[in-house]
């Protein structure tokens, strides 16, 4: 689970200071699937990596399980990162230099761990990136690095998965894949994953969604398909 | 306008060579603005990018305007594309050590013209980025990067705007500024408009679809809107 408690970002100071994260708290259980919609700049990335601990908050506080991130070194919270948290990208963040296949197994390597290789089989077959897998990013469609990217995340079945706007760049079907992939993670592997859409479709698959405009959590809509 | 004739783009050889372009023949208006969908993977970023002249086919003609492509030098086909084409890539390809206001203003520059104020305003404050001008790329939110990619397109007033998934990263109201504006290019100034789109909205604003799959065009639907 993870707890974000009067979350607060400023970029800039003065008169030009950027509110990125005016008063943020929410809760986000075991076994839960929350969508956060907003504007355009309203915050949500900015939520998402304070949340996931790639970036501090200016005040308030963020747990993970019952850890509180803003006591940690930055080699415990990269270790904890490393265990427990999968991160799909905006922009996707894959390593040029490596393929594909090796982008997905990046985690698994960097935590010592050997791949499940039914489970990668699984992941690579339903994202439909079995035929790229030696291939580098930049021999990707736009729509394959995303999927390779969601890969990623899924690989090492952290208890928390974030999900940057994941299906921005796929057609439906694919995008139909990704999503039943995640509400599948939090139904069978009780995972916790947080997914920033623009999508009302995509939005469908959460159990609950948050909306942000300006920086605070606006409003919450549970079971949203009708 | 914009002409194709039998393209092919093949990566690879042997029995691991990818067909991204299969035998494409397709023709864009002035006036006339085309939507492209298809599934992930389906060839259209390869196709956009071998129609602006970004790319070179295997086999195959490009026109824009009456000139052929494949018979330029590459400083002949630079000057072509910086006076005749704006375009929206999917990864937004924002240079990072610009501003968003020298980002947009580079086409510009570069073709050694003056800004038309009263036109980069238009696009500034149409596209909601008037506060975000003096920060660079990596202080922007996703969508504000796309939206800022959108406007360096725009700024030169070409002939021609491709534009890959431009809304991808975009809430509804900031996609339909964009589609908006892309539409009356068509409608007042007589652009081309060739956008690639995963959104059937999107589609919407368009005065045709052509739908690509595994390389080639499936079909084609007029005045998609019901
Ligand atoms: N340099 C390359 N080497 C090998 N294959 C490539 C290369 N560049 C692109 N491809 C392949 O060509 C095919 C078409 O790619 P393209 O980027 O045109 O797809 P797309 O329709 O834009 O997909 P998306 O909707 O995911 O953006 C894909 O299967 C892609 O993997
Ligand atoms: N380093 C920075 N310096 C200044 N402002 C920043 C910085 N990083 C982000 N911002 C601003 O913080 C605000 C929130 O950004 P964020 O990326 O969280 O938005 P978002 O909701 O994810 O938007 P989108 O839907 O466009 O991805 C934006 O106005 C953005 O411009
Ligand atoms: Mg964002
Ligand atoms: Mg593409």
């Amino acid at each position: 689970s993870v707890e974000a408690e009067d979350l607060v970002k400023v970029y800039g100071a003065g008169d030009t200071a950027v509110y990125a994260l005016d008063g943020v708290t929410a809760a986000f259980g075991s076994g839960q699937f929350t969508a956060i919609m907003g504007p355009s700049g309203s915050g949500k990335s900015t939520l998402m990596h304070c949340l996931a601990g790639l970036d501090t908050p200016t005040s308030g506080e963020v747990r993970i399980g019952d850890t509180g991130l803003s006591g940690l070194s930055d080699r415990a919270l990269t270790l904890l990162r490393r265990r427990r948290v999968g991160f799909v990208f905006q922009s996707f963040n894959l390593l040029p230099t490596l393929t594909a296949g090796q982008n997905i197994r990046l985690p698994l390597d960097l935590a010592g761990r050997k791949p499940d290789p039914r489970w990668e089989n699984e992941v690579v077959t339903r994202l439909n990136l079995t035929d790229r897998l030696d291939h580098r990013p930049a021999e990707l469609s736009g729509g394959q690095q995303q999927r390779v990217a969601c890969a990623r995340a899924l690989m090492t079945r952290p208890d928390v998965i974030f999900a940057d706007e994941p299906t921005g760049n796929l057609d439906s079907a694919s995008g139909a894949e990704v999503l039943s992939f995640l509400r599948s993670s939090v139904r069978e592997l009780r995972q916790t994953v947080i997914m920033v859409t623009h999508d009302p479709v995509a939005a469908g698959y959460a159990d609950r969604v948050l909306f942000l405009a300006d920086g605070r959590v606006h409003g919450e809509l549970h079971d949203p398909t009708p």
